[in-house]
């Protein structure tokens, strides 16, 4: 049984594939035999990090640890239902594969509630948010009172989490973890840090999830998508880490052991 | 005849939604009226901005500026070519019923392919593609070469907006302007700028897009969300301008500006 990590967020650029990326590298240079779904099917961007990363071991002849990765394909039968059902099979089998050989299956999804994502939003044993600190992607986890700053209510994106969550109780599933993390966090404003940070705190209770250490905005976290690399790697790769390596390099280590997961080190 | 005004990018996000509300703002205050459409359909991020905006207005006794507003709703017939007549039917009564009174119509996209999206994509005359200042977001305009930086091929957006542009030309309509404009870009990582800023130079002679001046990651963009207010309301509003305050008012008017919309002043 692979324990499956899924990184979900219906909001757009909300850093889900960023998060997905450094989770894998951390758990593959932890000694973990790792598979991978890329269920943004346009974009890809989690799988296209990782063909840089394939290009670029060749290319200089360097061992670079990869995913076991199967593409899965969005059905194009006409019926809405028929079409779910065909992704539906798809998607149970590509897990079955992966958990034949695998101690951890991270699977990302799109800022979409496609078909495949909602499996995926069920499937998963820890459900990782990425949220960036704003009351517009805020808005998406709950609506917030403009003057008291108190949650009113959850919104779309909770909801989606919480059909997932009564689909996982009713298959007899053990129920998920589900972690929020604050991404591309500034180092500054404080008053509006403050108001996310309130909201999220009373949300957490209300709707039953964490919240974890998260990333600061820094370009560390995407200048070297082109090699497939992160800020991980650099250690074989030679460089001088500069404070803000060390710091970033810090906050993927704390985000990691705040997951509790199975089978790795404290 | 209304002027479109669209802003898309398959890349969750980039600032759409952002860009859409200022440059409401900035539209209704220079005596313009103003129709708009949320194709967004779960998120609604534009007009979830906007009844805030409403609330406020309400709240506080105070004349705020709105767009006629028409709400679209996804076809739910269950075979897809049914479903795609059903939402062109709904997209073209909703621009005719706005094109009836307002001298331009903001659409605001979604971060996915969805058929409204396509068609909004077809019906732009101004399409604003706002793109964070990262080789991931990039990589849906273009594939880039790792090593010489140079651009390889258009990938997955870029595919989108020409198809858009096929259909345009196909229905008799004058050429599309396609703006690019970077977004939430820091002061800082002069290199990773460069890299994206070459990139884009370049790939804007190849597939026609032109740049234009964008934004900055400044708080003020996002941090009066729950009120619907904008940098350029605070006027009215009666507070005191920072030096970060004059500076995005200044990048929404070079924006404004260099979109050279018709029936404005310069
Ligand atoms: N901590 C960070 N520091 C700096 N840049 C970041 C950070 N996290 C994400 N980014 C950048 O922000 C943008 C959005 O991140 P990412 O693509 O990971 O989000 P996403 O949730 O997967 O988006 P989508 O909804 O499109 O799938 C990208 O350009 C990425 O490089
Ligand atoms: N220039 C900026 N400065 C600061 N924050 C910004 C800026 N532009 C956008 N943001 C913030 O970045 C996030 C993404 O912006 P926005 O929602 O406008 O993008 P989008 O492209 O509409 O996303 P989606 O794909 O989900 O529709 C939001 O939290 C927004 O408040
Ligand atoms: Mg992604
Ligand atoms: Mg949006």
């Amino acid at each position: 049984m692979a324990h499956i990590i899924v990184t979900g967020n219906e909001k757009g650029g909300s850093g889900k594939s960023t998060t997905a990326m450094h989770i894998f590298v951390a758990l593959a240079r932890a000694g973990m035999r790792v598979g991978a779904l890329d269920l943004d099917l346009r974009q890809r961007t989690f799988f296209r990090y990782l063909e840089n990363r394939e290009a670029f071991a060749r290319r200089t002849g360097q061992q670079l640890a990869l995913p076991r990765r199967i593409a899965l394909a969005a059905s194009d039968l006409r019926d809405r239902i028929a079409a779910q059902e065909e992704e539906e099979a798809r998607f149970s089998e590509a897990i079955a594969e992966l958990e034949r050989e695998c101690d951890f299956i991270m699977i990302d999804c799109p800022g979409s509630d496609s078909f495949y994502s909602q499996m995926a939003h069920a499937a998963a044993d820890t459900l990782i948010t990425p949220i960036n600190d704003s009351l517009v992607d805020f808005d998406l986890l709950a609506r917030v009172d403009p003057e008291s700053g108190r949650v009113l209510g959850p919104s779309i994106y909770s909801e989606m989490v919480w059909k997932a969550r009564q689909l996982r109780a009713r298959a007899g599933l053990r129920p998920a973890d589900w972690v929020v993390l604050r991404n591309r966090v500034s180092t500054l404003h404080a008053r509006n840090k403050h108001k996310v940070g309130e909201a999220m705190a009373e949300l957490s209770r209300r709707i039953g999830f964490r919240i974890v250490p998260g990333f600061s905005e820094r370009v560390i976290f995407r200048e070297m998508f082109l090699n497939g690399l992160t800020l991980l790697d650099l250690k074989e790769q030679g460089f001088t880490f500069s404070l803000s390596h060390v710091a970033a390099r810090q906050e993927v280590r704390d985000l990691v052991r705040a997951l509790n997961l199975p089978g790795l080190e404290k």
